[in-house]
């Protein structure tokens, strides 16, 4: 993964908890709504042991677009996916540096060739991290290729999906659960997953996204809801 | 001594996903075990030895939280004793002197009684101090691992005679220091005293509200915990157990993405001691409901009394017709509190086996917001009308004619003047008769004339008639939603 330049991903904040320690990723879809994954958010299960710390590069430098919004509420998808949504107790002041992300309009995925990439904090494994943002581009898989015995071997549910090359490894790309994959639709970036769980980077076809299209309509309804 | 690997459970071909770890290379398992015994980064909790490249992973704390899934090499470990990092124990495995005997001989009078001088196992003898406690001793079967432990111990040196009704098999080592648990009634601990290791209630839901997984299946999570193995941990059915010295008892769920949760427990020392539910601090309510609340969708979860509410997809503690796909109307998600019946107010089933089913802890929104005007229709019957909060949100769209939020305050910082008052200034156009559809609620800022600017209100600043108030848009989701002005050079 490389380095991201600042404000090329401003949907994607650092879910911190009380003390300020980075805990996962999570995504701006609203100014007063965060998109994470549910296993962030299992214990402590009360709102207000979460921050969010957005407009930033790196986890730890200070940097004058930041903004940090505690957490008013906690929703996690009923069924049980791992994606959560947070309302923040105020809206966030959009800007090039936070800036919502779109989200699917249809519960269709992406296409085959779409141009998608995988955002995240970069955390090396044995390594101390630089801290900074990362991006790598990162083909989406289909869930038959997913599901191959020498790659997830059926583990990967309808609602996942799972991308990354067929060969190879990808260095440094232990995503962190609630980070986005994002994919190029046109001039904007649209999300279509949630990164959940995944192997060591030695293994290829690797994280597992929620597959967001599937959840669209309960983000909406939830966000109107409350 | 024993094999250093007798300290964990083994399951095979399951692979354990965790954030903190550290890869070895070894041999095989033990030296994989040793690894986890030195980790000095952090408390070792389990560990992964994949056959085919010998690779050896071992796992920090919470391992039963991750997610797993099947891997054809991989065998994971995961210790059989959580030695909290402040209470450090030592294994039992050494030689036996002093037992520690838990009973619980008579439920609801004595609880636990711990008496270090009351037996005493040496390698050649077992003496009873007391027989007087032995005659209410009531034993259960019990005991694969017994007879692996206490091989060395032969029936008759255990100092009870047959009259006692102890069977050979029936000591259970698996306590640590040293430590010995005789099994006792059947009853067990029906509430939660330290850290419940002694537990045998029949509590089989999360404190979250998921359903437990029955310790006997392996769907939808593999696990090590297997009930023939460990007779002596009470793992019935799917209630909630503490077999590995867990802060309390716990239970793998039914939901296949949270692999365990700890379970809510009332503890001991309730005042009705024994089988009473934790007399908790009921917080005052924050969400209200109006009508009857039926088309309340808040999160609330907590009952009237304090106790959490059962899931509505679950049947544990109770059984229940009150499902999501009978009453697809009624939002019954997760455990919150909702009406699908038309009772008086959202009320849910609860977590503690006594009590069915309670209203929750919500108060009406009539109680602090103004009252509808007698001709109005009844919340119940208009959609969305009875949300718990209202469907409003702190950002605005367009010119924000439709803005239902609470901001009261001028972009300059002036309080806004109650829309239904002349003070102090007379106003009279604006009001919430004049414009029944606007919103004019309290001194919120709004826009009844579709100014262009956005949304206003008239100040409590006698020298300021009105002023913009300044909400941020959201219409950025919609519309600006995805743009990036920096564009990162990506060579990689």
């Amino acid at each position: 993964m490389c380095n991201a330049s600042p404000g090329s991903w401003p949907w994607h904040i650092s879910l911190r908890m009380s003390n300020n320690m980075h805990h996962c990723a999570g995504t701006l879809i609203h100014p007063q709504w965060v998109l994470t994954a549910a296993q962030c958010l299992q214990r402590p299960t009360e709102p207000s042991a979460y921050r969010v710390f957005l407009g930033i590069q790196n986890l730890i430098a200070s940097e004058p677009s930041l903004q940090i919004r505690s957490v008013q509420k906690v929703l996690k998808e009923p069924s049980g996916a791992d994606i959560a949504l947070l309302k923040l107790n105020s809206p966030v002041t959009i800007n090039d540096h936070v800036k919502p992300v779109c989200l699917p309009e249809t519960s269709l995925m992406v296409g085959r060739n779409a141009v998608c990439f995988l955002t995240a904090w970069g955390k090396k494994r044995g390594t101390d991290t630089d801290n900074r943002l990362k991006d790598v581009e990162f083909p989406v898989l289909e869930n038959r290729i997913c599901n191959r015995p020498e790659f997830l071997n059926g583990s990967v549910k309808n609602n996942e999906f799972c991308g990354g090359f067929t060969f190879g490894s990808i260095g440094n790309c232990e995503a962190e659960a609630g980070g986005p994959l994002v994919c190029k639709d046109k001039d904007r970036f649209v999300q279509y997953g949630v990164t959940s769980w995944g192997l060591d980077c030695t293994q290829p076809s690797k994280p597992v996204f929620v597959r967001i299209p599937s959840f669209v309509s309960w983000i909406k309804n939830a966000m109107a809801a409350h | 001594k024993g094999d250093i690997l007798d300290d964990y459970l083994r399951t095979d071909g399951v692979w354990l996903l965790t954030r903190n770890k550290q890869v070895y290379n070894t041999n095989n398992e033990k030296e994989c075990a040793e690894k986890c015994e030195a980790e000095r980064n952090f408390n070792c909790r389990a560990f992964l030895f994949t056959r085919k490249k010998l690779q050896c992973l071992t796992l920090a704390e919470n391992t039963k939280m991750t997610v797993t899934f099947d891997s054809v090499d991989v065998v994971l470990y995961e210790k059989k004793i959580i030695h909290l990092k402040n209470t450090p124990m030592q294994g039992w495995k050494k030689t036996t002197a002093e037992i520690l005997m838990g009973m619980n001989v008579d439920p609801g009078v004595t609880q636990q009684i711990l008496l270090p001088d009351l037996i005493t196992v040496t390698s050649q003898s077992v003496r009873a101090r007391s027989r007087t406690l032995e005659k209410n001793l009531q034993w259960n079967a019990c005991s694969v691992m017994v007879k692996t432990t206490m091989e060395n111990f032969p029936e008759q040196s255990l100092g009870f005679s047959a009259s006692t009704g102890m069977p050979k098999s029936l000591i259970c080592m698996d306590l640590p220091q040293n430590t010995m648990h005789l099994p006792v009634s059947g009853l067990g601990s029906q509430c939660l005293s330290g850290k419940g290791e002694n537990y045998r209630g029949r509590i089989a839901v999360t404190e979250s509200g998921k359903a437990c997984q029955p310790w006997n299946t392996q769907f939808p999570h593999k696990h090590g915990w297997i009930p023939d193995r460990y007779p002596c941990k009470g793992l019935e059915e799917n209630y909630c157990r503490n077999p590995d010295g867990e802060k309390r008892p716990w239970c793998y769920t039914i939901n296949g993405n949270v692999r365990w949760e700890y379970c809510a427990i009332p503890h001991c020392d309730g005042p009705e001691q024994g089988i009473a539910d934790v007399p908790v601090q009921v917080p005052l309510p924050e969400e209200c409901y109006q009508g009857r609340g039926q088309s309340y969708r808040g999160t609330a979860s907590i009952t009237a009394s304090g106790k959490k509410c059962q899931a509505w997809n679950s049947m544990f503690p109770h059984r229940h017709e009150k499902t999501p796909d009978r009453f697809p109307d009624a939002d019954l998600r997760d455990n919150y509190c909702r009406n699908p019946d038309g009772d008086e107010s959202p009320w849910c089933f609860t977590t503690d086996p006594n009590v069915t089913w309670e209203y929750c802890n919500l108060k009406r929104c009539d109680d602090h917001t103004q009252k509808p005007a007698p001709n109005d229709p009844p919340a119940t019957t208009a959609q969305n009308s009875d949300l718990s909060t209202p469907t409003t949100s702190d950002c605005i769209n367009g010119n924000g004619k439709d803005y239902r939020g609470t901001v009261a305050k001028t972009a300059r910082g002036r309080t806004c003047q109650e829309w239904s008052s002349q003070k102090p200034h007379s106003h009279k156009y604006f009001t919430p008769v004049t414009h029944p559809g606007a919103g004019l609620d309290k001194n919120f800022c709004r826009n009844p004339d579709g100014d262009v600017n956005g949304v206003w209100c008239f100040t409590t600043d006698p020298e300021k008639k009105w002023e913009y108030c300044e909400i941020p848009r959201c219409s950025s989701s919609e519309h600006d939603c995805g743009k990036v002005s920096t564009r990162s050079e990506r060579a990689c």
